[in-house]
């Protein structure tokens, strides 16, 4: 290291809003331009086009390469959990659509037995993902439904079964400890089967998303990531971070409010946009 | 957090008598820190940084070695006084009915926001009408319908494609069952969204609604200051509901959007019950951002 500053100030403090912009958080992006700083050129390289595609080597080394996909063995289970608003709902009917097209018989289960409106909402979701629902009373225990969905899904042989949660904010330990009684009550009415446990959070979300990430994680562990409403103008950097420290990988993306609206992660297409 | 972080700078200085430019990066990087970690928008932190070196240099703030303390309290009485007044409520019109549109963009919390404003004005004595403006949304209307249930506020509804006959009925409505003041509740859209927007413009020009206020989710990130200036160059908006606040996010968005917007933060969201709305506080929100 020639310790020699390479790269302008100005360009540098570009990247810097760039990346703290993207939600990436304030450490990584410090990381990375401190990196930067000593960066040496070949005469006559693009230095533009060389320090992009150096932070996008840094970003590709935390978030990996390649899609993580969900689990290819059936029956697979799968439960939403997250945030209130974050789009749960919309990603469980999402889904289940997509597996409806692959011909996997599917199931929904409708365990958001607290919201207004919320049974009604997935109900519609199912009809246009052309799948079957289960549903209990308003104020139903919810773990009591799950397991009234696992009965089902061995006696009709399901495929997969989605499993939709009410919106919980991650510092309620009472609304944790509801989630951490669902997840025993799968492992309880279909034990060692396939079990995907997807946060689906917001893009929008800023450095509060590691401390939800950390306790859901924390509270029944977490498979997987669906980083939705990707199509506003959030880069959803805050995955980046998450990956870092607590090692869970965005699998899906919500792109839309439609049902075809969802799809695999793409980690050089996450980046490049977010370096947009 | 801050305080702690500020404390093991400003130990440092013990035992100088002069505070060296370098002494006030070190507590001028810390705040950025904490800013940046709290979601306080970038050019926002840049700018109140870049205040406090010129008056620390100035010799105005860190005059002599300053304890963390100090630097945390004057930290705190500039976000206080940059994010307002407490001015928590709604200003009736002569003419009634009064038009409020809440609007904003998907899940942040409107429905729901629409609802606990409805219950808060009816206690103070206004006789409030909601409007289920949200005609995308699968089950969006029976959502204000079994809302309006629960607290006895009646809920305008039509199954109708245009908005602005909805809403313009909704008046007629009002007037004829002597509602003083008309909630119109409107589907999330993205800022970016023309056609959604150009919704809301036709909207606000039919109608005429006294007050727009939008919605934020007190965890939103970076973007807050970019949703915020759309909706406001193009609807103009008169104040800032901040909701989820009973969570843990530091809520930064709250300092990013008075200074950028420079609307009113006028009511918390603080929780899912409709009894769940509070003032706005500046000072307990600024002990909040610094965490
Ligand atoms: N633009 C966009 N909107 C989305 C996306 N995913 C969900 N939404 C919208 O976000 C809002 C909330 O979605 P829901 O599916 O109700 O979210 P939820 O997590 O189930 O909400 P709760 O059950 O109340 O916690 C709705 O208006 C959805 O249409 C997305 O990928 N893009
Ligand atoms: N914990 C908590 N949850 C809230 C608060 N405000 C709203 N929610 C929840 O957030 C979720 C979304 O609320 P909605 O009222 O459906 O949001 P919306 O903005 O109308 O959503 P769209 O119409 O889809 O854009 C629901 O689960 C609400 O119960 C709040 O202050 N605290
Ligand atoms: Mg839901
Ligand atoms: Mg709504």
């Amino acid at each position: 290291i020639t310790g020699k500053e390479n790269v302008s100030e100005e360009l540098l403090s570009e990247l810097e809003e760039i990346l703290v912009r993207s939600d990436i958080g304030v450490h990584i992006s410090d990381r990375i331009i401190l990196d930067l700083k000593y960066t040496n050129f070949k005469p006559g390289e693009d230095r533009i086009l060389k320090i992009k595609e150096i932070i996008e080597k840094r970003i590709l080394g935390i978030i990996g390469e390649d899609n993580v996909p969900l689990s290819g063995s059936f029956p697979l289970v799968i439960l939403m959990i997250g945030v209130n608003g974050s789009g749960k709902t919309s990603t469980v009917g999402k889904l289940a659509f997509k597996y409806h097209k692959e011909n996997k018989k599917v199931l929904v289960a409708a365990c958001d037995t607290f919201r207004a409106a919320a049974v009604e909402q997935l109900e519609i979701w199912k009809t246009r993902a052309g799948v079957d629902i289960i549903k209990g009373k308003e104020g139903t225990d919810p773990a009591a439904l799950v397991y009234d969905a696992g009965k089902l899904v061995s006696e009709k042989g399901y495929q997969v079964l989605i499993i939709d949660t009410a919106g919980r904010l991650h510092n309620k330990s009472n609304l944790m400890e509801e989630l951490k009684k669902i997840k025993r009550t799968v492992g309880k009415v279909l034990p060692g089967i396939s079990l995907e446990i997807l946060l689906v959070m917001d893009a929008t979300c800023g450095q509060n998303g590691i401390q939800q990430a950390k306790l859901f994680k924390e509270a029944i562990g977490v498979t997987g990531i669906v980083l939705t409403k990707l199509d506003g103008t959030s880069k959803g950097g805050i995955a980046v971070s998450i990956k870092e420290s607590l090692g869970v990988p965005v699998k899906l993306i919500g792109l839309g409010e439609g049902v075809e609206d969802l799809e695999d992660f793409s980690p050089g297409d996450f980046v490049r946009a977010l370096l947009e | 957090n801050l305080s702690n972080r500020l404390q093991d700078v400003t130990r440092k200085l013990l035992g100088q008598n002069k505070l060296s430019e370098k002494n006030i990066e070190d507590v001028l990087r810390e705040i950025r820190v904490a800013f940046l970690e709290a979601d306080v928008d970038y050019k926002v932190t840049k700018d109140f940084v870049d205040a406090i070196k010129v008056k620390a240099l100035g010799q105005e703030v860190l005059v002599s070695v300053t304890p963390a303390q100090l630097v945390m309290k004057y930290v705190a009485d500039e976000i206080t006084h940059l994010l307002g007044d407490n001015i928590s409520r709604i200003k009736f019109s002569d003419n009634a009915p009064t038009i409020i549109m809440m609007a904003g963009l998907q899940g942040t919390g409107k429905t729901t926001t629409t609802a606990k404003l409805a219950l808060h004005l009816t206690k103070e004595g206004h006789r409030p009408l909601m409007v289920g403006l949200d005609i995308y949304r699968p089950a969006a209307q029976e959502q204000l319908k079994v809302l309006g249930a629960s607290c006895n506020i009646p809920v305008y509804l039509e199954d109708s494609k245009n908005c602005l006959n909805i809403a313009k009925n909704s008046l007629k409505y009002a007037r004829e069952n002597n509602c003083d003041c008309v909630l119109l509740d409107t589907a999330g859209r993205l800022h970016i969204d023309e056609e959604m927007m150009n919704e809301l413009k036709e909207l606000k020009s039919g109608i005429s609604p006294h007050e727009i206020l939008l919605v934020v989710d007190s965890m939103t990130g970076q973007q807050a200051v970019a949703v915020a200036k759309e909706f406001n160059s193009l609807l103009g908006i008169d104040g800032v509901i901040l909701t989820k606040l009973d969570g843990d996010a530091r809520g930064g968005a709250a300092l990013s959007l008075r200074t950028v917007v420079q609307r009113p933060i006028k009511f918390v969201g603080v929780g899912e019950k409709l009894e769940d709305l509070d003032s706005f506080y500046p000072d307990r929100m600024a002990s909040r951002i610094i965490g």
